[in-house]
């Protein structure tokens, strides 16, 4: 998985 | 749903401070650690752009966290009283670093930081809920503040959900994290729910 996308959250 | 939940929490929050002139019952300490965290977990506001909703999000919660540390160190500093505010921040720090040591996704100070703010967030809350054990009451806009609080990460919850059956994305520290940090909650909200919805005062059994 992509954590970059998960960190999108705050 | 989380975000506005948290936004609402500290707008509540300021209300009080500003309303009645005073911090009384809010735990210093954990306002205290809630700028440590933002300020280690948004670091990355320099370097990874995700959007203007984010950044400004983030921004926003630096900002409200150092202020409101301004309000209760400073501007109503009387209201204030450290002789009930006396759960030991180190006893979360120290853990929380360790935390973030072993469960990272890379090996890097950064990477370490906003794991630690994760856990640490995840605990932040227990200085104020060791508080409100002490004095074992609370005025309702407190406990509007603290409801909308633990509601912001319980929120969070079924969008990890989504995200690992729609995006095929799972942060496990942050849903591991997540659930501790809710879970810290559970006792608060059964009193809440209880008392505080039904008209009555948030009171503790002696």
């Amino acid at each position: 998985a992509d954590k970059n996308l998960v960190k999108d959250e705050l | 749903a989380g975000d506005i939940s948290h936004l609402a929490s500290i707008v509540i929050l300021l209300h009080k401070i500003y309303t009645s002139h005073s911090c009384r019952g809010i735990s210093f300490k954990t306002q205290a650690l809630y700028v440590l965290v933002f300020l280690t977990r948004y670091l990355d506001l320099f370097w990874h752009w995700v959007s203007l909703y984010n950044t400004a999000m983030k921004v926003f919660f630096i900002a409200s966290s150092v202020y409101v540390l301004y309000l209760m160190k400073y501007k109503y500093r009387p209201t204030h009283d450290p002789s009930i505010d006396t759960f030991k921040v180190e006893y979360l720090l120290g853990p929380c670093l360790i935390l973030g040591l072993i469960f990272n996704y890379e090996f890097k100070f950064t990477e370490i930081l906003w794991s630690f703010s994760i856990w640490l967030e995840a605990v932040a809350i227990l200085p104020q809920l060791f508080m409100l054990q002490r004095t074992g009451e609370a005025e309702a806009i407190t406990t509007h503040y603290l409801a909308a609080l633990g509601a912001y990460r319980a929120l969070y919850i079924p969008n990890w959900i989504w995200r690992y059956f729609g995006d095929n994305v799972v942060d496990p520290i942050a849903v591991v994290a997540g659930l501790v940090q809710t879970g810290l909650y559970l006792d608060f909200f059964y009193v809440y729910f209880t008392k505080v919805l039904q008209g009555q005062k948030f009171e503790l059994p002696a």
